[in-house]
């Protein structure tokens, strides 16, 4: 079991090895750039690679493909959308997630200018899905999801502000945009305040 | 100093709370709706209200209020947003931040279609924007960010995938959707590995 916190930490990490000038990096640099604790950074690394050296430290392109080995970036993750309204569109057409070897094959709506959800059963039983990502109005999604489990999806990324009742197998995450902000505007009123 | 985990749970608690049937609750209740400990729903909500009575649990309107109070829900919170693409639309025209108080006032972008950005100073002189929110492209992120400091706002709601050099009195929320994507991702893929 890795902490959310830990697979959070790792992309940030990977994004400064992108970057960086040199062949080698040390732990404590990778720490001093992020801001980040040094036993902390050292230890996530150790979880990730056998390739830290004492005084050379590692390899920095090794050290990414081991960061891209374990967060399963070198394979190809398929992905379908349902629910093509703004935040859909968005999501569909942006270009970060190929980072990640992650592609938007397929986008649903009940709106006649996309493939219709009845199309998704066929669809599926020719793809194997890795995740089915909801941009639906909140009283549709859960019945949304349930169609996509239908279809042996096992991961849902739910963008709609709601609960799924999902059975035990399958992992859901939610991203509450709204809520997010909520804490944000929270923090900076509580500094402001003290 | 509360945890982010904390702060996280609190909207998942007023969701509950907004359905519940009854007039009053126990935090053990509340607990088991959202399949999280008893102890830490009652910790939690001991921060949050002093409403809580033995036996009888909490009378839910003012578990609700003394949570909107807490959250500063009650006081109206002023967003911008500057660039208004896909992303940058969708968020302009979502009606979810309005549960909480928080509204997006004016849209800025370098297309005609929208306000200049050259116009942020002379707006921000009449109003007192509490956060400014970057959907903008990557390589332009810290220039908008300096410009939103420059008119002395204290939050920033970050969408481009850079991490920003701020002053230490800055708040930045960064959310990272490709991020959050992979690792979704990455869970499904140990499951099913096990
Ligand atoms: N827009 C945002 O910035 C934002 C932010 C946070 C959360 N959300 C959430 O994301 C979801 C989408 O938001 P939006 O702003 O894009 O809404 P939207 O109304 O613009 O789009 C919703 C789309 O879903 C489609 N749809 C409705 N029922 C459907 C069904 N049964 N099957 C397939 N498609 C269906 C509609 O035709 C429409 O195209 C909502 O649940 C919203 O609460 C949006
Ligand atoms: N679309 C998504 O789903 C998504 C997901 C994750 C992250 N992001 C990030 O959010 C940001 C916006 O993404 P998008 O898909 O909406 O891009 P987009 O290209 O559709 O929109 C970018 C907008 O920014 C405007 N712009 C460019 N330079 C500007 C400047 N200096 N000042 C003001 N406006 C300026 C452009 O005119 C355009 O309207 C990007 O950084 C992207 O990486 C987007």
């Amino acid at each position: 079991y890795v902490s959310e916190a830990f697979l959070e930490r790792i992309p940030l990490y990977l994004n400064e090895l992108e970057k960086y000038k040199n062949d080698y990096i040390s732990s404590t640099t990778l720490a001093n750039i992020l801001n980040l604790g040094e036993v902390l950074v050292r230890k996530d690394l150790a979880k990730i690679s056998q390739g830290g050296k004492p005084k050379i430290g590692y390899h920095v392109m090794d050290l990414m493909n081991d960061i891209k080995d374990y967060m399963g970036y070198n394979n190809k993750s398929k992905a379908i959308i349902v629910g093509m309204g703004r935040l859909g569109n968005a999501l569909y057409h942006y270009s970060g997630f190929n980072k990640y070897n992650i592609h938007i094959l397929e986008a649903f709506d009940i709106l006649d200018d996309y493939k219709n959800i009845n199309e998704i059963k066929d669809f599926c039983s020719e793809q194997d899905i890795d995740v089915g990502i909801i941009t639906v109005p909140k009283d549709q999604a859960q019945n949304v999801c349930n169609l996509l489990l239908s279809q042996g999806i096992k991961a849902i990324w739910n963008f709609a502000p709601i609960r799924l009742n999902v059975p035990e197998d399958v992992i859901v995450q939610n991203e509450n945009l709204a809520d997010s902000l909520s804490i944000l505007i929270k923090h900076k009123n509580d500094v402001v305040r003290k």
